[in-house]
């Protein structure tokens, strides 16, 4: 079940964008935050071999079976996490980034998330003044399941609320912003320890940067049906 | 070249640009850096940033001891030519007809003018942005490739208050960059406002199609018992004709011990 080949024509110089057949799993082994269970990993290969020359590209990734929900409560108005259908009581820490020169080796990267594990967290906020963080720091919070709410570059000091107040509308280029929010997506939402985006640091991004994130990261309808805890009539799939 | 990514992080060399009379054509082509290098020239540290590459050849204190971050001069004073740097490297790649070679920067801060073997190409600005160029049509066909790089800071570093504060005078927060450098109540200043190639560079050689931004999503259903994988991804067919492919996906899972279940 888990291996599939599809043929595919290309024409010259063209992108196109393709989806597989959904792969079916029975009872996978799922991927929990730390002190919830095992941060089950599988290892998914996606490979395109082109008729008269062979294999073209191939690219790698280390998968977690997870459902992570969050929503805000009524009575407290605060923010309750679930993952794969269990309600998680959020040990969180702060995090700027791991060396202020830039030093960021992936050795750097695991010794630093696996002290967060060892102390018993289960999630690390990226704070929007720091880094969109790099994939060798998601790799590792996939490994020792430590949830990451990752902010974009928006703090309320620097954007419009600060003493003396500045930049009441965000930095100078919403475009740019965009263009790198949607990369840095790409760039990081195959992991399994990403729980959240968030516009920014004690501040909400301009409302044109606001709606497009919002929109850009809104829930496939498909996967509406399946997020809801409702035993589904019939499979939509 | 067997298809794949190669890390492009030794053997780079880098010069303040005001200390460099060549041009990128000139160093990418004739007048390459010696090495090992001598002055202006120094190694180089890639990734990393412009204090990281002085911190390393001990043209600056460390700046985490002490005050020794005062004794930096900080960007709003010096200019900004002062922390605009060349970085500079060669790499060996003979990719054969077919075949196409991608030069890859995973982050730069905060905009550069690249040159390969006397090409120029602009890198646009942005922190948190990869950059990807097909270089296939510009490489040397002796196999060594001149790769020179000028790194540009933020277009709006700021200026650091005599109070300090969060942020500074919050100038940073006009471009797409991390705002802690103009510092924080928690935090100094960096004086290049990590300027420099901050994340991964490599090489990828791929056949006429390659992959690109594979998307991965879960979904489930009779509490957790039936799980779907859909898998989205591009594929770009850059040779001229029309690329009859097949497109695998493969899932395994390591079991207990070396054991795998495919």
């Amino acid at each position: 079940e888990h291996l599939l080949s599809q043929d595919l024509k290309i024409p010259p110089k063209t992108r196109s964008q393709y989806t597989f057949p959904p792969l079916f799993f029975y009872k996978p082994q799922l991927w929990w935050p730390n002190g919830m269970g095992k941060q089950y990993l599988y290892n998914v290969e996606i490979r395109v071999d082109v008729k008269g020359y062979g294999e073209s590209d191939s690219w790698r990734h280390n998968f977690g079976f997870r459902r992570i929900q969050s929503t805000i409560d009524a009575t407290t108005g605060g923010r309750l996490f679930k993952v794969n259908g269990q309600p998680i009581f959020i040990r969180g820490g702060n995090w700027i980034l791991s060396d202020g020169l830039l030093r960021l080796s992936e050795k750097r990267y695991h010794t630093d998330i696996r002290f967060h594990a060892d102390m018993n967290f289960n999630m690390i906020r990226c704070w929007g003044g720091g880094l969109a963080e790099r994939p060798e720091f998601y790799h590792y919070c996939d490994i020792y399941g430590l949830l990451v709410w990752q902010e974009f570059w928006i703090t309320g000091d620097c954007d419009g609320r600060g003493i003396p107040v500045s930049n009441p509308d965000g930095p100078l280029d919403h475009d740019l912003f965009l263009v790198c929010a949607r990369d840095t997506v790409k760039l990081l939402r195959n992991h399994a320890s990403l729980a959240l985006w968030v516009g920014g640091n004690e501040q909400t991004p301009p409302d044109d940067i606001n709606t497009a994130l919002k929109n850009d990261l809104r829930l496939h309808p498909l996967f509406q049906t399946c997020d809801k805890d409702v035993e589904l009539e019939e499979d939509p799939l | 070249a067997p298809i794949g990514k190669t890390k492009l992080d030794a053997g780079w060399l880098a010069a303040r640009s005001t200390d460099v009379k060549l041009t990128g054509v000139q160093l990418t082509t004739t007048h390459p850096p010696s090495s090992p290098p001598s002055p202006p020239w120094m190694e180089a540290a890639v990734p990393g940033t412009v204090l990281g590459t002085l911190l390393r050849n001990k043209l600056v204190p460390d700046p985490f001891y002490g005050l020794k971050n005062e004794t930096i001069i900080d960007i709003a004073d010096s200019g900004r030519d002062y922390y605009t740097f060349w970085f500079f490297t060669s790499f060996k790649c003979s990719p054969s007809t077919h075949q196409h070679l991608d030069l890859n920067f995973r982050a730069i801060n905060y905009s550069a003018d690249l040159y390969l073997n006397g090409h120029g190409k602009s890198l646009p600005k942005g922190m948190f942005r990869r950059h990807s160029l097909d270089v296939s049509d510009i490489l040397n066909p002796a196999g060594i490739n001149l790769l020179a790089v000028l790194i540009h800071p933020p277009d709006n570093p700021g200026r650091i208050p005599p109070e300090g504060g969060q942020g500074g005078d919050h100038e940073i927060g006009k471009d797409v960059a991390a705002q802690y450098v103009e510092g924080w109540d928690w935090m100094a200043p960096i004086r290049d406002r990590n300027t420099g190639i901050w994340d991964e560079v490599s090489i990828s050689v791929t056949g006429p199609v390659k992959i690109i931004d594979p998307h991965l999503v879960s979904s489930f259903f009779d509490d957790f018992k039936r799980a779907y994988l859909h898998s989205t991804a591009e594929f770009e067919n850059r040779s001229s004709w029309l690329a009859e492919c097949s497109i695998t996906i493969q899932v395994t899972a390591e079991l207990e011990g070396s054991i795998c279940l495919i």
